[in-house]
Order: structure tokens, then C-alpha cells, then sequence
């Protein structure tokens, strides 16, 4: 590689053996620290939302360490800011550059329909976050919803859209629930909503059991209860890269100390 | 190595160290093996031709370096990174023509990002910061 991470021109590009591949592989797969070659579901073969937004993070990695390359080289510090990055505020980067390892996770489940008669409409998501490697520690976590504008059936309507993070089910009334956060959201809005859930990431991983994922409600200004889906937010059955998913920035917590050999 | 070891062995049976047996410059060692010689090569790791793009979205591949022929210098539990690297440099300071140097240095890698796959389709980004060289010399 030359300073700026390019693969030399003159390197020989020739099919490995397979030996040699299958050798290649294990060296990889042990680099990497895992016990074998992922078998992801993926639909269709395209990107959804999670991935969409794990390749922005990493261009964006690779970006600032070639501009960091180059400004050892040229002394100069990049800064990390772009508009188009949807990390573009200070603090998200802030929490990339110290993460040593971010995850999206994929919503495991969602209810559209009322459960009980008189439950307001409500969305449920849960994320399975048990493939965390031991020692690492959320910094920071998001919950990322896609919102499309949906002025042309509300015109000039406000939506109240609150997060709750589900504390206790029961199989005969509703899910103890608590408010984590609220937002007034105008029909004509279209866009990513991103809400803060370290806390209780850190929860759901420090305690597995306490892990009965979130619950997401919408009213309108007159405090009608709406369903999410008519209210804009996209749910499994909307278009791949606007899929809901959760993205968590961790550090590890442990200091691996390195056996003398 | 096992040439030597054969020579070893002969030396011990016979009273008179044969002529040069043992006093083979490293050189002269090396002539002799010339088309076994220890080379260095680069080389481009595609994941791409490993077949694995449906799980690792980025990097595309990358650079590797590896050595075949003989390398003067086996690694074992005698000899660790930081020893062999040295032993390297100074035989190819010797030798330069037929003995390369180290593949690595055994402190400091390149930090690479890897953003992949897991079995339930959750997508990690990895940096690797620190990565410690497990084996460096010529392999």
C-alpha cells in the first residue's frame, strides 16, 4: 500500500490454489476473531437501510484515516464533517473516531395491529444484541426510524410520536412502558428520526431479561391515536433502504493483556 | 535446514570435519539452493475471488506480502517475532541478493476497517488498531 492506502499498480493479481485460499481463509476468519465464514439472509441481494448506513460509517473511517495519513504527511488535521454524512454532528464523530466497533442490529419484530380494543395503535421493535462480543461497552446507541411526508392526507397536521422502552409484558392488559423520549413532528416532514438509546442498550446488554425491545406510538394534534404506518413512519413492509434499525458504538471496556510467549 | 541437519549427523560420525561442511558461508548455502531461494511476493487478497462479497462489504480485499523457497529461519517456540525479524535483517544485510528482508516489522500494522456480515444479517464495523504481529520474518 502506498501512503494513501491504494493497492500498488504492480501488484500481481493471480488465482490462488486452493489450497492456498483455504489457508487464506483461515488466516482471515482468525484475524478477524470469528469461528466461521457468516451466512447472512440477505433479501434480494441489495442493501437495506443498516447497511447503507454502516458503508457511509466506514467510507467515512477510511476517508479520515487516509486524510490523516496525508496530514501526517502534508501536517495538516482533517476535520470529519460533512454535510452529507449523517453523522455530521461533532459528538456523533466524536463517538465514531473513539469506537473501536460499531453494530446495526436488525428489528427482529413488529406489530402493526391493536392487541387489546381499547390499546392506542403502537409498533413494536426488538433487536437481538446477544452476538456482542464480551468486554465491549456501549458509548453510544441510536434508534433510527425513516419518516416519509404525508402532508397530501393530513395537510397542516402535527403528530406527536413518542419512544417507550418496554419494562414488563403482560399477557392480559399492556406492557408496562416507559417514556423515553417524545418529538412533535409535522406531516410534511421526511427524513431519518434518530433517538437516544444508550441507557437502555446498556441495559439490555448488562441484563438480557430486561431486553423486551421498544414500543413506538403516534397521535395527532387533537391526541387521536394514528398508526405509525399512516402517520409516514416505514416499517418492514416499506422500501428496503428505509428499513427501522438500531446502531450501537462501542469501546472495549477490558484491557486484553497479551500472553508472553 | 534438513541438508544441514544431514551434514550434522555426518560430521558426527566421521573424526575430521569434512572440508567446508561446516564452514558454508551463507552464500555459498544459499547458492546452492538457488531455485528454493527464500522470495518475497506481493500479492492482492480479493475477497471478491474468495467468493466472500455476500458478507464482507468493504474493503474489497487487500494487499498482502508472503515469501516461498526456503527461509533460512524457522519459527518456533524459540525464536518469536521481534528475534526473527532481527536474525532476518542481519542475513540480508549479508546477503541481500538471496535472503530478503523481513516481511513485517513485529511492532507496528497497518489499522485496517472491516465492515461485514454477521449469521443474523446485523452488519458490524470493525476497526483493528492495534493488531500484533503473531509471525514476521519471511512467511
Amino acid at each position: 500500500l502506498d501512503g494513501n492506502n491504494e493497492v500498488h499498480p504492480g501488484f500481481i493479481q493471480r488465482r490462488l490454489r486452493t489450497h492456498a485460499k483455504r489457508e487464506m481463509q483461515r488466516e482471515i476468519l482468525s484475524i478477524l476473531g470469528l469461528p466461521h465464514r457468516p451466512r447472512p439472509h440477505l433479501s434480494h441481494g441489495k442493501f437495506n437501510s443498516a447497511p447503507l448506513f454502516m458503508l457511509d460509517l466506514y467510507n467515512t473511517i477510511s476517508s479520515d484515516e487516509k486524510s490523516q495519513v496525508q496530514g501526517m504527511l502534508d501536517g495538516y488535521q482533517s476535520t470529519l464533517t460533512t454535510q452529507s454524512s449523517p453523522l455530521a454532528t461533532y459528538q456523533e464523530t466524536a463517538f465514531l473516531n473513539d469506537a473501536d466497533m460499531v453494530m446495526s442490529f436488525v428489528n427482529l419484530v413488529e406489530y402493526d395491529s391493536k392487541l387489546f380494543p381499547q390499546q392506542r395503535h403502537h409498533k413494536e421493535f426488538k433487536f437481538n444484541l446477544s452476538q456482542i462480543p464480551k468486554g465491549e461497552a456501549v458509548t453510544a446507541a441510536e434508534f433510527r426510524l425513516y419518516k416519509e411526508c404525508v402532508s397530501h392526507t393530513f395537510h397542516n397536521e402535527t403528530f406527536l410520536l413518542k419512544v417507550y422502552q418496554v419494562v414488563k409484558e403482560h399477557s392480559d392488559r399492556e406492557a408496562d412502558l416507559f417514556l423515553l423520549e417524545s418529538r412533535r413532528l409535522w406531516a410534511a416532514e421526511e427524513g431519518w428520526l434518530e433517538f437516544d438509546i444508550t441507557a437502555t442498550s446498556n441495559l439490555w446488554l448488562m441484563s438480557p431479561v430486561h431486553n423486551l425491545g421498544l414500543q413506538v406510538s403516534m397521535e395527532t394534534s387533537s391526541g387521536q391515536s394514528i398508526s405509525v404506518k399512516e402517520a409516514g413512519l416505514v416499517g418492514h413492509d416499506g422500501a428496503l433502504e428505509k428499513q427501522p434499525f438500531m446502531v450501537a458504538f462501542f469501546r472495549i471496556s477490558e484491557v486484553y493483556i497479551r500472553t508472553a510467549r | 535446514s534438513t541438508g544441514g541437519k544431514r551434514r550434522q549427523q555426518n560430521r558426527n560420525r566421521s573424526t575430521q570435519p569434512q572440508d567446508g561442511s561446516m564452514g558454508l558461508g551463507v552464500a555459498d548455502y544459499n547458492n546452492s539452493d538457488q531455485k528454493t531461494a527464500c522470495r518475497r511476493h506481493e500479492l492482492y487478497v480479493s475477497f471478491r475471488e474468495l467468493g466472500w462479497q455476500d458478507w464482507i462489504i468493504a474493503p474489497e480485499g487487500y494487499a498482502a506480502n508472503y515469501c516461498d523457497g526456503e527461509c533460512s529461519f524457522p519459527l518456533n517456540a524459540h525464536m518469536n517475532a521481534t528475534n526473527h525479524a532481527i536474525v532476518q535483517t542481519l542475513v540480508h544485510l549479508m546477503n541481500p541478493e538471496n535472503v530478503p528482508k523481513p516481511c513485517c516489522a513485529p511492532t507496528k500494522l497497518h489499522a485496517i476497517s472491516v465492515l461485514y456480515f454477521d449469521d443474523n444479517s446485523n452488519v458490524i464495523l470493525k476497526k483493528y488498531k492495534n493488531m500484533v504481529v503473531r509471525a514476521c520474518g519471511c512467511h
